[in-house]
């Protein structure tokens, strides 16, 4: 793939 | 009417064990995919660099021969080079979106924090909450984040630029309509003679044999893709019964327990093309042999397989752009998640400023 992977900023991150 | 409004809810170490066996999911599919794709790449180049099968289908020596023809109507009924302009055009647009989301969500946090330390400054110790520059620190490595990952979308569309404007003029040939196309192919001598030899039969074979390889690996990764497993069960069992999540070890037997069959396929299908298409380039050096070139049939010969490459070119342009704009789109929904951050923050800042400054005032 050409783009850059937006997996991991997909998932919501837990707001401490 | 009632439904659990907790029912996604699992422990803290079974959130982090999905979360990392996500990404080994994804990573695991992702490589399968692109090695079945590249493996389809590699056939189609070397398939179209020895000029098959249009070498094969080239009786007359002067129509255009029936897979460049399909060819041909295949990339018109995708829209032509028109749709792929198109695309591209709009690339720019949807960069400079994406960087004003960004940069207007940086800026609220920069104009947040100045206001901070202007009042940090003429009230001193009496200014006791915590400084906005510490606070948006995270806020601000996620920008930056952001950032590097434009950066890098901006050297894709370069690629795909680069793509397109050394393949353009072929690809607008291929679009032409059927007698434009045919006299600006040159045309040769007919290989007519060729026709029901057992090398012509043998490539045909061995083409066909390619082909259908070809689609399995397009039904196989509508298969791998389609695999669905609830982890989330088995991580919950694992910490009920050992107290802790030995995430690697599980992900690792359960992947290969989905994957590992498909993977074996996967394997056994490069081997397969690798055998086949040293068959055909032998093959192929026989067909050279009994055909006779000149210089109008080499000449030919080098037209149709640029054209032949110019579909395959016009394929991989249109998935670069077709993952570009998604990748712009899904980019766009993050980036505006990212604002109601900081506008939220940069809110609260404000609400607890004003009220520090009436208890100020008072005092």
């Amino acid at each position: 793939s050409l783009y850059p992977s937006l997996e991991d900023l997909k998932v919501d991150k837990v707001i401490r | 009417k009632f439904s659990d409004l907790f029912e996604k809810m699992v422990p803290m170490a079974v959130q982090q064990a999905m979360t990392i066996y996500n990404q080994r999911k994804s990573d695991f599919v992702n490589r399968l995919v692109g090695t079945m794709r590249e493996a389809t790449n590699l056939c189609n180049g070397v398939l179209a660099s020895l000029n098959l099968p249009a070498a094969l289908e080239d009786l007359s020596g002067d129509s255009i021969p029936q897979s460049i023809a399909e060819k041909a109507r295949s990339i018109v009924q995708q829209g032509g080079l028109q749709s792929i302009e198109q695309l591209i055009k709009d690339l720019p647009e949807l960069l400079t979106r994406n960087r004003e989301i960004l940069d207007e969500s940086l800026k609220m946090l920069d104009e947040e924090e100045t206001t901070d330390n202007d009042l940090r400054a003429k009230f001193n110790q009496r200014w006791n909450r915590t400084p906005s520059g510490d606070l948006y620190k995270p806020l601000r490595a996620e920008g930056a984040n952001f950032r590097s990952i434009l950066d890098k979308a901006v050297q894709a569309d370069q690629v795909v630029k680069e793509r397109y404007n050394t393949h353009c003029e072929m690809i607008a040939l291929l679009c032409k309509p059927e007698n434009e196309l045919s006299a600006a192919i040159p045309s040769a001598n007919p290989t007519k003679t060729l026709q029901g030899s057992e090398v012509v039969n043998m490539l045909r074979s061995q083409i066909t044999k390619l082909d259908e390889i070809k689609k399995e690996r397009e039904t196989l990764e509508g298969e791998v893709k389609a695999v669905t497993f609830d982890m989330s069960v088995s991580f919950l069992t694992a910490l009920a019964r050992d107290g802790a999540i030995n995430e690697e070890q599980l992900s690792s037997t359960q992947l290969e327990q989905l994957y590992g069959a498909y993977n074996q396929r996967v394997q056994a299908s490069l081997r397969t093309q690798e055998e086949l298409l040293g068959q055909v380039q032998t093959s192929h050096q026989e067909f050279s042999n009994l055909k006779q070139s000149n210089a109008e049939s080499n000449q030919r010969e080098e037209v149709l397989k640029k054209l032949a490459s110019a579909h395959d070119s016009y394929v991989e342009i249109s998935n670069n752009l077709r993952e570009g704009t998604k990748f712009y789109n899904d980019l766009t929904e993050i980036l505006l998640k990212f604002q109601n951050k900081c506008s939220d923050i940069v809110f609260a800042r404000k609400t607890e400023r004003d009220e520090l400054l009436k208890e100020l005032q008072q005092s």
